[in-house]
């Protein structure tokens, strides 16, 4: 198949780490095989998968000091394969700065990998690493907290998004997932008609829940069918799973 | 009194800017001579106080082109006044690498303006922006989400304090307030727990529930007191400013 899918949002906690995690660990499930890249130094999704000890990262790969074969480790999910991060990955904005195509990097490593999936989780900013995810990727899924902040920050996203196209000539796919919904207040149910007046049939039917289970599985390093398969928050990203699995980005 | 207070963790979705916002506008209802700071290229803050239009910056004055009395705007609210942010902040990481002392452009600007509390907001990540908001403030108001990657995230937070200890010979005095709290969850109580075991008397007493009022609130560009100050995320704000208002750094 080969698709790779980025998740991008500079605006901090609207379940990038969670959906990056969840819908590669559903994906595998389905036979998919699946890559998961982190390309945050908070390295969320590398605690969130259970691995502790990390050697090679997905920073050494972008320096030039490992293959991408090197760096790839298997997780506890069958099908799924994961390259992590570290914290010196921080260091990339100011050390990639005067790096010719410095936005090409991670799309250049990937030209010598195949799997039907590769789904890259980014950090909480539009800086380089970000761009990096946004290029190698082309198609975006944009998890957006159904909440004020999370609404105004997309006027941003969608700027980076035009400059891409404009200057490197590159027309990103993003689609946009409505996530943390709570059925009880007003504010998740208005938000979510302003992004789907918005966005249209570029957002996902699914709608993942606000789900406490969520939140409780990283810290047992499972995702979420390992750790409550029949909880809200499971349910909603395997039909997330199986969404992403029909689309045509 | 002059007292500055840096609102900061690199984790995003913590409720950093909810905190800035909230805690700058009970000072200020308190009588308090109050400043708001956005370092936040996002410009939440900025937005959450209803400032649409934005003439100066901080970027502005850390670059040197307008003087810190220039870009100091009035709110909404008796005594608190806003230095707004735009996306130009954007480019700080970059931009300041090579500038001598890139860490302390904050402080400085700061050196020639007097209020009894100085508040700032910060972007989620450890960068210059976050650096030199440490170093202005030097108290620091750590939010943490009653949440495993929330407490994953707080080691590369400590480790930075370390580093501008060792290499700054400055020593920060960071504070933690728990937010988010949802008593509904073991979750929160598990993760509260371990914070107040870890980090003792450094926690305030005040814990921010989890209130969907706060989150409306940013909507109306209004603080909670002025959109709904009988609510408990509100009385939580205005006993976290009580706290703040006695506490000896
Ligand atoms: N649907 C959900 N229901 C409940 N909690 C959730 C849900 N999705 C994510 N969470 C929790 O909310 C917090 C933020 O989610 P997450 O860390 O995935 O967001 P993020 O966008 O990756 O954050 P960052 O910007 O810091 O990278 C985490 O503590 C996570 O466990
Ligand atoms: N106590 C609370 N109860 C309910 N919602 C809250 C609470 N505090 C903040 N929020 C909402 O949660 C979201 C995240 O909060 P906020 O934007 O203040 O965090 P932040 O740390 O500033 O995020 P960023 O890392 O993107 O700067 C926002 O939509 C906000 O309105
Ligand atoms: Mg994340
Ligand atoms: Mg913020």
């Amino acid at each position: 198949k080969d698709v790779k899918i980025g998740i991008c949002n500079q605006k901090g906690g609207v379940g990038k780490t969670t959906t990056a995690i969840n819908l590669a660990s559903y994906l595998a499930v389905f036979g998919r095989d699946v890559l998961l890249i982190d390309m945050d130094p908070q390295a969320a999704a590398t605690s969130g998968v259970g691995i502790e000890k990390v050697d090679g990262t997905i920073y050494d790969v972008l320096v030039g000091d490992k293959s991408i074969e090197e760096v790839i480790v298997s997780s506890k999910v069958e099908n799924l394969s994961i390259i992590p991060s570290n914290i010196s990955l921080a260091g990339a904005e100011v050390e990639f700065s005067n790096e010719v195509g410095r936005e090409f990097l991670l799309k250049d490593a990937l030209d010598s990998v195949e799997f039907d999936y590769i789904i890259v989780d980014s950090p909480p900013n539009l800086g380089v690493l970000t761009l990096n995810t946004m290029i190698a990727c082309v198609n975006l899924l944009v998890p957006i907290q159904a909440e004020y902040y999370a609404l105004e920050g997309l006027a941003q996203l969608i700027r980076t998004i035009n400059l891409i196209k404009k200057r490197l000539k590159i027309e990103l796919k993003p689609r946009y997932l409505i996530t943390m919904y709570d059925s009880r207040t007003k504010l998740s149910e208005e938000v979510s008609k302003q992004i789907r007046e918005y966005f249209k049939d570029r957002v996902f039917k699914t709608i993942i829940p606000r789900n406490v289970r969520l939140a409780e599985a990283p810290s047992h390093g499972l995702p979420i069918h390992l750790y409550d398969e029949s909880c809200k928050g499971a349910l909603a990203y395997k039909k997330l799973a199986e969404e992403v699995d029909s689309v045509e980005w």
